[in-house]
């Protein structure tokens, strides 16, 4: 207001609190309107600030989600910098062939300072691997890991870095630190890409000699399985599916001069593969007690049945653990959601300092079902080891060039399904401890 | 790099691991206490 100061206000005399409550209640309150430019900067002001510092994931104006990159200032200035490019450059260095006499040296000096166990390790002349990624994707030999008992099993060598119970649809990350699981998962709205249909030809369920030992072996214990597959089939005889056990491989498959296995599919009759794969599928059905309604069912983690809970667990790869996963449990992967995002690195240190790590790197959500509901599983890949592999997925492409302008946001993907791995379960039926893929250098 | 297993289970299925140790493929990472009828 531009009132004179009323006279008792003026008196020096007084206390100044007094002169101060006089000019309060003395001085009328007038109104005045605004200037328009003020009120329209005041509105930028409220936008700006719910669009920066609200939803940490976000729309944009393609109906991707966008989610934000948050943190200390070490965390934007690695944001800043092309670590896709920097993957894709670490990767061709590794695949550079070695000279043959460097290579027992070389391979043994990095399992030294990286902690590899070379006694476990399949193809034991180390000459035989041409490069460090050739190393870095080593399998081991049979028999080396165990499959335990229990319901769930561990995918992969590494550390747990953290476990435990969702709530409120947020994963804990570190301890208070959580991100969306909506946006880890992908979910389905009306702006969603159509999926892409995956064909996986029928022999591959036959590509890992664990998973043939533990099929046959399932198969031997469970009397009921012609029954079960006649029941999954709807048909009311199997008597013509009756089930001859296959071959198991009489000895381990020698590797090939190249250092690399190729898949023994010496041990295939041609005539018995469609009804030893159905039997394949009825028995990871009959182990996890799948029903067909059940595939009616939406791959999402949100519809959680009573009295269960939705629980996680963060598994982490150091440079010198096995690469290979494995699937945790006997379950049926039904779709993929490739998000192409960034690499950042997912160790400890990083996971502790940069929110939202997992759902801005690039992944794959493979998302399907076991016999207690809903299950997912989702390499993250990092900027050593960008490239994630899915056996069963020759599809799958990640860690491709993408021009920086046309990068796809992160948050978005593009799916594909696993349908036709097996048209009476609906997706690709896994058992425990089969391997399912792995990440590579680069 | 690092594998996220998201599940649902029964509320009595139990972790069998601690935060920070080392596992192993197929090693157990947890499993459903069944009910003793």
């Amino acid at each position: 207001t531009t009132n004179p100061i009323p006279e008792s206000a003026k008196d020096k005399s007084r206390p100044l609190y007094q002169r101060l409550s006089a000019a309060w209640k003395d001085t009328p309150t007038k109104w005045y309107p605004l200037p328009l430019a003020v009120g329209a900067l005041l509105l930028v002001a409220i936008d700006y600030r719910k669009n920066h510092t609200g939803k940490e994931v976000h729309l944009d104006e393609h109906g991707n989600e966008v989610v934000k990159l948050k943190g200390p200032w070490q965390v934007h200035v690695l944001g800043a910098l092309p670590l896709r490019n920097l993957s894709r450059l670490w990767g061709y260095l590794n695949s550079l062939e070695l000279p043959v006499w460097f290579r027992p040296f070389g391979f043994r000096l990095y399992s030294y300072i990286f902690g590899c166990n070379l006694d476990e390790i399949e193809n034991t002349d180390l000459t035989q691997y041409k490069s460090l990624g050739d190393f870095f994707y080593r399998r081991l030999k049979d028999g080396v890991r165990p499959i335990a008992d229990s319901v769930l099993v561990s995918p992969a060598d590494g550390k747990v870095l953290h476990f435990g119970t969702i709530s409120d649809l947020h994963v804990e990350q570190v301890k208070g630190i959580t991100y969306s699981l909506d946006a880890f998962l992908g979910v389905e709205n009306p702006s969603s890409p159509s999926s892409t249909v995956i064909e996986i030809p029928k022999t591959e369920h036959h590509d890992n000699k664990n998973h043939e030992v533990v099929t046959d072996e399932e198969f031997a214990n469970v009397n009921g399985i012609q029954y079960s597959l006649g029941n999954l089939l709807g048909s009311g005889s199997t008597k013509s599916q009756q089930h001859q056990p296959r071959k198991t491989p009489t000895s381990t498959p020698s590797p090939s001069s190249s250092g690399t296995q190729t898949p023994d599919q010496t041990h295939l009759d041609p005539s018995q593969s469609v009804q030893d794969n159905l039997a394949h599928d009825a028995t990871v059905a009959y182990e996890m007690g799948v029903r067909p309604a059940l595939r009616r069912r939406s791959t999402s983690g949100s519809d959680v049945q009573e009295g269960h809970a939705l629980n996680f667990v963060v598994i982490y790869l150091a440079p010198g653990d096995y690469h290979r996963f494995h699937s945790p449990t006997a379950w049926i992967v039904q779709k993929r959601r490739h998000f192409v995002g960034e690499l950042f690195s997912v160790s400890p240190y990083m996971a502790k300092r940069l929110q939202n790590l997992f759902v801005l790197n690039e992944r794959v959500a493979l998302l399907g079902r076991w016999k207690h509901g809903f299950f997912g599983m989702v390499p993250v890949g990092a900027t050593n080891v960008g490239s994630i592999k899915i056996n069963f997925d020759s599809a799958l492409r990640t860690n491709e060039l993408h021009p920086r302008r046309s990068h796809p946001p992160p948050g978005t993907y593009t799916e594909a399904t696993y349908s036709s791995a097996s048209p009476i379960l609906g997706g690709k039926p896994l058992n425990k401890g089969e391997e399912m893929g792995g990440f590579c250098l680069g | 790099s690092t594998v996220v297993l998201v599940f649902e289970a029964p509320l009595s299925f139990e972790f069998k691991v601690g935060a920070g140790q080392k596992v192993k493929v197929g090693e157990v990472l947890g499993d459903v206490k069944e009910d003793v009828k």
